[in-house]
């Protein structure tokens, strides 16, 4: 596959959420999504990484903004079934997402993609990345910003506003 | 797009890495990925997500096995630099990933692939998701068993073993 980056979208329409101290004990996951899906919740961009304590772990997603309220009355009353410590949200926020293939294959890519954001003092609130697509999200008002520094630092002929 | 499910994909050879309680302040992500591109370290599946603190995060990716080494030496000397708290890792992992296409816009697409692996007790180490494919981290030995289950669930004519 030829590596290469095509462009450049931003998604404005999400919220962050997510439930910090379940149980890392297999049924967990599936009980949090059973619970979004019987609410017909649509999510995103679902992350899961380290957690510094043995046996607990967070799990994070997007919602669109609408479904924001919702999703965390169904986590919360989650919360306490699971034995959770809490749900945070975060609606101030934007995906911008570098789109293309073989994205992984190529160091340069991701510290090139951070350092523009990184040298231009925008802070990134997370991450997350595929083959396909590396996604940085920021805070809502520096989204159209990030994307043109991104546009211009990969050389690219167009940024699509896209649900991606 | 036609949400389809087209295939569970596996991948043995990586290992997770995370530096933890990194200053959450622009230019951190581009300071450490720079550090692994001048080392010529391919990373996969970036993220970061929620920290409970505000001001520090977590940045989690996974490397091939034979990186890992190298990639934990890089990240305790950044991690000095940095003051970040701590590098953890886990070699013990696989990636078993649901692949298709629009994965995202049905909320029974990831409520049923954790589901599988919860009524079957494998417990999920990390998870990374787009919405062309979902990636759970299982134990290695696990690997095999899971995607089994996963094809079975969603009827699938194969399992290729590749490096998605
Ligand atoms: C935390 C959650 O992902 C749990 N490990 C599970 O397998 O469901
Ligand atoms: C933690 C790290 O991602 C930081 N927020 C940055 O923008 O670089």
């Amino acid at each position: 596959i030829f590596r290469t980056v095509s462009g450049v979208a931003i998604d404005k329409d999400q919220a962050c959420v997510a439930i910090m101290d379940v149980p890392d004990q297999p049924g967990i996951a599936a009980r949090i999504t059973q619970a979004l899906c019987e609410e017909n919740i649509v999510i995103d961009m679902i992350m899961q990484s380290f957690h510094p304590t043995i046996g607990l772990n967070n799990i994070t997603f997007t919602v669109n903004d609408s479904d924001l309220d919702q999703t965390i009355n169904s986590l919360s009353a989650l919360k306490d079934e699971l034995r959770a410590r809490e749900v945070l949200a975060d609606p101030d926020i934007a995906k911008v997402s570098l789109i293309g293939a073989g994205l992984v294959g190529q160091p340069t890519i991701p510290a090139k993609l951070f350092g523009v954001l990184g040298a231009n003092g925008i802070n990134i609130k997370m991450i997350s990345s595929s083959e396909m697509k590396i996604t940085c999200v920021v805070a809502r008002q520096q989204a159209d910003r990030a994307a043109a520094l991104i546009h211009q630092a990969f050389e690219l002929d167009a940024v699509c506003d896209t649900r991606a």
